[in-house]
């Protein structure tokens, strides 16, 4: 563990729970895409399947355990709880686009051929993208409220500080994971765009609308 | 080994 992997995980609870208590303390989840928050929960079964089959750390177990209950009660609150406030007209993207091709892409290039790998690999490379139908529902509207652009900030940062976890690592571990690496860059670099309206907008008290 | 290390982060 290093500075970088607990300030990044500690980023991507933060993220989560900041989600979750929009919802709940708005009673709405108007702005959200049930369809990215869909694929987070599929990112999420799909990588930690082995807390069956290995155990590594309390720290491990109890993060992954928050991740995936906080996964599901976000999708339950969206197309449940306040299922009235969803806004699935502006939720469009096609998630086949995403899926089939990146499940294509983890049968393909994976360390292992076997099941429990695929869907680790296939999670890694679906996390890169998931966020993709919430920046194109913002795209969409134009515009995004404050609390949804923390949101945002809180999860690209998430992928950013484990750029420099994977950098600390191969430096003094000789450790790296080029599938894991390559995925994270992808994720980084499609919140750029993001992280360049948040720094100029949003950290400047201005509300992240887009022009017309 | 490699997994392991790879599969202790999240």
């Amino acid at each position: 563990m290093n500075i970088f992997r607990l300030t990044g995980d500690l980023s991507h609870l933060a993220a989560i729970i900041i989600l979750l208590l929009k919802i709940w303390k708005s009673r709405s989840c108007a702005g959200i895409s049930g369809k990215s928050q869909i694929l987070f929960a599929i990112v999420f079964t799909a990588r930690y399947l082995d807390l069956l089959t290995s155990f590594i750390s309390v720290y491990n177990t109890s993060m992954k355990v928050i991740y995936i209950g906080c996964a599901y009660a976000t999708v339950y609150l969206i197309y449940a709880k306040f299922r009235a406030t969803y806004d699935g007209n502006h939720d469009s993207f096609r998630v086949e686009f995403l899926v089939v091709p990146v499940g294509g892409l983890a049968v393909l290039i994976n360390h292992t051929f076997s099941p429990l790998e695929i869907l680790w690999t296939f999670s890694i490379y679906l996390e890169s993208v998931a966020i993709l139908p919430q920046l194109f529902m913002i795209s969409k509207t134009g515009e995004a409220e404050t609390i949804t652009t923390h949101y945002l900030f809180c999860l690209g940062m998430y992928r950013t500080l484990y750029l420099f976890n994977w950098v600390w690592r191969f430096y003094f571990e000789g450790f790296f994971d080029m599938i894991a690496i390559v995925a994270g860059l992808v994720q980084t670099v499609l919140y750029c765009d993001f992280f360049y309206l948040y720094v100029t907008k949003v950290l400047k008290g201005k509300k992240l609308s887009l022009p017309a | 080994k490699e997994q392991k290390k790879r599969k202790d982060e999240l």
